[in-house]
């Protein structure tokens, strides 16, 4: 089932184990990477789960932040009433390095107010405005073109997170999704939060299309509108990292008298 | 190992699949590789019934996942593999209906293959499409082109999805791997996928192995 977001208080935070402090510290240093003292978010809560290996170890942290109170709205990412953040955060650690993999950052429970976004296709401006906070608060940079409609949308996103061409753009992005790969929701809800999760991987796509070291392309596809958590449990197969399989014979290589 | 090979060319890879919202993959990588060896051991080229496997191999959870090298053990002890047309792919477990007389194929035996990439494109050559796990990283995104994801992002010890290698070769000199999905034709470059070859790129050597026709 989807992940949908949930509210701070959903279920009550034990203290944290000591083993997911470190990576916790290193996801929130990541999160404040940039800012000023002072107005960098400190970490109220954090819970999460770990897989490790010979090599190394992957850890999966939900994380509550709080933002200090922002005093410019021109600049503020969330309204002054809310500033708690829920956070997922993966985080590798092999050989004692940490890397973030995955970051989604989103504002529990805010309500904000609309962006200019025509009321279509079920899409209402306070989910689409969630989406672009949501987006915001993403750090990494972009790269050259390679994808012409991905870029174009995050080079629209860069000149402002409320531009009404960027809104325009992204809508007619998911629409051309939605129309492609034939795809219907079941309400208006659905549908909106399935634009918030094509939007949020659209800029993961554009990540991942920047950190590619070959000649492949990242963008729009059939499993846009799925989030990362329901394409894994789907389609991916997670008994493949035990191995605990029968055990074969080696083959002889080929050429071997 | 040739400079390039091909297996789509010469007749031994039946068109793309389509797993559906089913975690199966195990189950039609296996089978791409035993059609693979079927027709180069008997010469003709069969689509065989991942829903088979679904069904009737306990030792795998169907669409929760599975393991090519149970998958092998479980054609062997069922005696064989049906074709698609008779044992159709559905999607999801049902109560296994496996017949003994429609069986088409049969393995004799199955291998693990090198973890080494030159080693594996010899075998490839030679012996006929691979079946290979990765880590899926990147690929709810991929559209085309030659995937190389940055090591730490597609570690090998986090396989997850598993695939056949049909072929390999080069394009402007970056060295690929011909990958058939199981995601239907209207994913990657009409069902497949080109992962970095020579470099472990997403773990794809780490568990290469085969079904043993003769």
């Amino acid at each position: 089932a989807p992940a949908k977001p949930r509210g701070a208080g959903d279920e009550a935070w034990g203290p944290p184990s000591p083993a997911l402090l470190e990576p916790a510290r290193f996801a929130l240093e990541m999160y404040n990477r940039g800012r000023a003292p002072g107005t960098q978010a400190v970490l109220r809560a954090v819970r999460g789960r770990v897989r490790q290996a010979d090599q190394g170890s992957l850890y999966s942290l939900e994380a509550s932040l709080e933002e200090p109170p922002c005093n410019d709205p021109t600049v503020c990412q969330l309204p002054v009433s809310k500033k708690t953040l829920l956070c997922s955060f993966e985080i590798l650690d092999e050989l004692g390095k940490h890397m973030l993999l995955r970051r989604d950052c989103g504002p529990v429970d805010t309500k904000v107010t609309g962006a200019g976004i025509p009321k279509d296709a079920g899409i209402t401006p306070s989910h689409f405005t969630r989406s672009l906070v949501l987006i915001s608060s993403l750090s990494l940079p972009y790269p050259d073109e390679k994808n012409d409609t991905l870029s174009s949308v995050i080079s629209l996103l860069n000149k402002g997170p409320l531009s009404k061409d960027f809104s325009m753009k992204m809508l007619s992005v998911f629409k051309d999704f939605l129309t492609t790969y034939n795809r219907t929701y079941e309400s208006k809800e659905e549908t909106q939060w399935r634009l918030s999760i094509f939007i949020n991987n659209m800029v993961r796509a554009q990540k991942i299309q920047a950190l590619d070291q070959g000649t492949a392309h990242y963008g729009v596809t059939k499993f846009s509108d799925l989030t990362e958590e329901e394409f894994r449990t789907i389609y991916l197969n997670p008994l493949l990292r035990e191995d605990l399989g029968k055990k074969m014979r080696v083959a002889k290589p080929v050429g071997d008298p | 190992a040739p400079p390039e090979w091909d297996w789509r060319n010469k007749g031994a890879v039946t068109n793309v699949k389509n797993q559906g919202m089913c975690g199966s993959c195990w189950a039609f990588s296996v089978t791409g590789n035993v059609e693979g060896q079927w027709f180069l051991n008997h010469g003709t080229l069969l689509s065989l019934s991942e829903q088979e496997l679904l069904d009737c191999d306990k030792m795998d959870k169907a669409c929760l996942g599975g393991l090519p090298s149970n998958a092998y053990s479980a054609i062997k002890n069922l005696g064989g593999l049906e074709t698609e047309e008779d044992y159709s792919y559905q999607g999801q477990m049902q109560a296994c209906n496996f017949s003994a007389e429609k069986a088409k194929v049969y393995i004799n035996d199955s291998v693990e293959l090198s973890r080494n990439e030159q080693k594996l494109a010899a075998w490839l050559a030679k012996k006929g499409p691979i079946s290979v796990a990765i880590n899926a990283f990147g690929m709810q995104f991929y559209r085309h082109g030659i995937s190389r994801p940055l090591r730490p992002l597609c570690t090998p010890w986090l396989i997850d999805h598993a695939v056949l290698i049909v072929g390999y070769g080069n394009r402007s000199d970056i060295p690929f791997w011909a990958i058939k999905n199981s995601w239907g034709t209207d994913w990657g470059e009409q069902g497949y996928y080109y992962l970095h070859r020579g470099s472990g790129a997403c773990g794809v050597n780490t568990m290469a192995s085969s079904a043993v026709v003769e």
